[in-house]
């Protein structure tokens, strides 16, 4: 039989996502980044 | 960050919400492993302490830096964020760390493009004076988890930091592993001496072997040699870098008789946890009929001198080429490794031999994926009909029956490793659940770096998610192989069926690849292990609290012990005890209160009872009487017999 081609499923979209990028994608303008601020604790 | 009062005790208590992904709970249970192995850092699931780390899935990956004593600290593990290098990356913040290159001496090594940083981001390029950032004496680590890469917050398509040695602009921004700075920082940090899971790394460069000792019990010995003329040529540790400098331990089998023993012991070794992993690198230039027994010596009160316990076989024929072994142990008590070489009846022209030796804490991968002749697969265009290379198939302990897929040239993006994982049709399917539930594959490239301390792997898992359905067929991805997949052949011609494929374009870059000893002796390893992680479906402790600012106090430790069926928790001597609901004429009993009772139950079972006991004394008067019948009508026929004898007679 012939091989067939199967279906896959690609969790990056054939990007190489950082942290900073997710994040960024996100619309979180965090500090550095990723750091969470004490001050910006919901209270 | 400097001060005190941002460090957290050496085992930090976490709770893992039940809103995380269960592919990131079960990256980062991995996650922690790896701070057991490289660290001295532990962690335990919360039990009422004033300040712990609460994982949740919310938007993005972020935390805090340092323990900033405030009860529950949070971590957010968001979508994409399940990647163990990520993981490692937001505790580190938690732990106290900053960016690397947000160091006081950046500036000396890496070069901020302000003009190419987007709008409004410019504060993240910030850097910390050394009164409120410390570098703790360690060098500026291009290759820190820690690091920014070249493209963070840039606003078109060229870098915002270059690095003063150009070397490194492709190396900053890795997210494979701690470094070995990272670790040495982490270490100096938290003023750790050793590490929970590490035992022992041996790569005979030495000449004391490690501490290795050559058994008197024997006829041959073992020698630490460079090179062997019928192989191997070079060691493992050097290979591809430097020939006849490395060494490696060699059992002569060319010379000798049949059954010639050469025994080499380890040193003493301390267990903590009670399993462990042997790894090493093995080369078999011998004869099939030779063989390597491994064994462990454990010493218990019972038994002082030691008692052996053979724990795995080596046996095969030569191929040519180091090969990668594991084998798992379950050593409670004191012990040393032994390696035993045994001489075959055939006839050889060279040995075995072994070289970087890795004894740790931890659970052995279950399978490993040799490829060879890498570079030839690297720099060659696609390969085969759809470019990619496929795993043998292998089985996870429950019997799913999977595959791995690397594409070597990446899919549309040729500077990357793709991989991904299939279920494949198998000899339990049709005894198995489907669609596939919670099976959590995980793909490891390895370092291989001779000391597992310094590897920087480079890893990605995927679970199996029995309602993810595929959106262009609308089925479920990890459903029957039979019912979804499509036919597909192994390389001796077997044919089979092959699920959707699941994982990722971008497994690795290849200028990462080249970095590191991902290849070496022109071979990767591949390591997968498969693990039911269903156990994690509910992982959060719903702890009852009061908090006041800075102090947190635990009224209720039981809550995640599970009393069911409106059971109510109470603690009794500091342990959790289920107080069962009782009705008129019901009750719940057991540990958990998981068994109901009920009066018509005992009724039934009073009336049950009766009757059986009615049966049996009736069974035993019928059996007595018939005996009793007989035993006389045998008496009344012997007097009978005697009376016609007498008659006779006469």
């Amino acid at each position: 039989l012939p091989v067939q081609t199967p279906f896959e499923t690609d969790e990056d979209n054939e990007i190489e996502q950082d942290i900073f990028d997710i994040n960024e994608a996100l619309g979180l303008n965090l500090f550095e980044g990723d750091i969470k601020l004490e001050n910006e604790r919901n209270s | 960050i400097i001060g005190d009062e941002y460090r957290w005790p050496h085992t930090i208590p976490y709770v893992l919400e039940d809103s995380l992904e269960m592919n990131a709970k079960g990256l980062i249970l991995k996650a922690f492993e790896q701070y057991r192995l490289k660290t001295c850092i532990d962690f335990k699931p919360w039990e009422g302490e004033r300040n712990y780390i609460s994982v949740f899935k919310g938007s993005g990956c972020w935390s805090s830096v340092g323990n900033r004593q405030q009860g529950r600290q949070e971590i957010s593990i968001g979508q994409s964020c399940d990647r163990l290098a990520t993981i490692e990356h937001e505790f580190l913040h938690a732990l106290g760390f900053w960016h690397e290159q947000s160091r006081s001496d950046r500036d000396d090594y890496v070069t901020i493009m302000r003009d190419r940083i987007q709008a409004g981001r410019e504060h993240n390029f910030n850097k910390y004076d050394d009164k409120t950032s410390d570098f703790l004496n360690v060098p500026y680590d291009y290759t820190s988890v820690m690091h920014y890469s070249k493209t963070a917050f840039m606003n078109g398509t060229e870098p915002t930091i270059l690095t003063n040695i150009p070397a490194f602009i492709d190396v900053i921004g890795q997210r494979m592993d701690f470094s070995e700075y990272d670790i040495q920082k982490l270490s100096r940090l938290y003023n750790c001496t050793s590490s929970l899971s590490f035992m022992e790394t041996c790569s005979f460069e030495l000449e004391n072997v490690c501490g290795m000792v050559q058994s008197t019990e024997d006829n041959d010995d073992w020698q630490r040699i460079t090179q062997v003329s019928s192989g191997p040529q070079d060691d493992h540790t050097y290979a591809g870098i430097c020939q006849e400098t490395g060494y490696f331990l060699h059992f002569n089998t060319s010379t000798g008789n049949p059954g010639d023993r050469a025994v080499l012991e380890s040193r003493f070794l301390y267990p903590k946890r009670g399993f462990q992993c042997l790894q090493f690198y093995y080369f078999n230039s011998g004869s099939e009929g030779d063989q390597l027994n491994i064994l462990v010596k454990e010493y218990t009160e019972e038994n002082p001198n030691g008692t052996l316990r053979l724990v795995g076989t080596i046996q095969g024929s030569p191929v040519g080429y180091w090969e990668l072994h594991h084998v798992s142990l379950n050593v409670m008590s004191k012990f040393r490794i032994v390696f035993e070489g045994v001489k075959g009846s055939t006839a050889s022209n060279g040995g075995f031999s072994i070289d970087d030796i890795n004894l740790s804490e931890t659970a052995c991968p279950h399978h490993v994926w040799h490829i060879r002749n890498f570079t030839h697969l690297l720099n060659s265009s696609p390969l085969g009909l759809e470019g990619k290379l496929y795993s043998p198939p292998f089985y996870s302990p429950e019997g799913y029956a999977f595959e791995v897929s690397i594409y070597v040239n990446g899919s549309t993006t040729p500077f990357n490793l793709a991989m991904y994982v299939s279920l494949i049709s198998g000899a339990n399917d049709d005894f198995l659940q489907w669609p596939c539930a919670w099976q959590q594959v995980t793909v490891v490239l390895l370092d291989q770096h001779p000391d597992i301390r310094q590897r920087m792997s480079n890893v990605r898992s995927v679970t199996t998610d029995p309602t993810y359905v595929q959106e262009s067929s609308g089925e479920y991805l990890w459903d029957r192989p039979n019912k979804v997949g499509t036919n597909a052949s192994f390389p001796n011609g077997t044919q089979f069926m092959r699920g959707p494929g699941y994982g990722t374009s971008a497994f690795l870059t290849h200028e990462r690849l080249k970095i590191r000893d991902f290849i070496k002796d022109d071979g990767v390893f591949i390591l997968i292990t498969t693990e039911d992680i269903s156990h994690l479906i509910s992982t959060e402790q719903n702890f009852t609290t009061t908090q006041t600012p800075h102090q947190m106090t635990t009224t209720d430790v039981c809550a995640a012990y599970g009393c069911q069926n409106d059971g109510i928790c109470i603690v009794v001597d500091g342990k959790p005890v289920c107080r069962c609901p009782v009705g008129v004429d019901w009750w719940y009993t057991g540990d958990k209160c998981e068994t109901k009772g009920t009066k018509e139950n005992t009724v039934i079972i009073a009336v049950a009872s009766s009757l059986s006991i009615f049966a049996v004394m009736l069974i035993i008067t019928v059996v007595t009487a018939c005996c009793i019948k007989k035993k006389y009508r045998k008496k009344i026929n012997a007097i009978n017999n005697l009376k016609f004898q007498n008659a006779s007679a006469f």
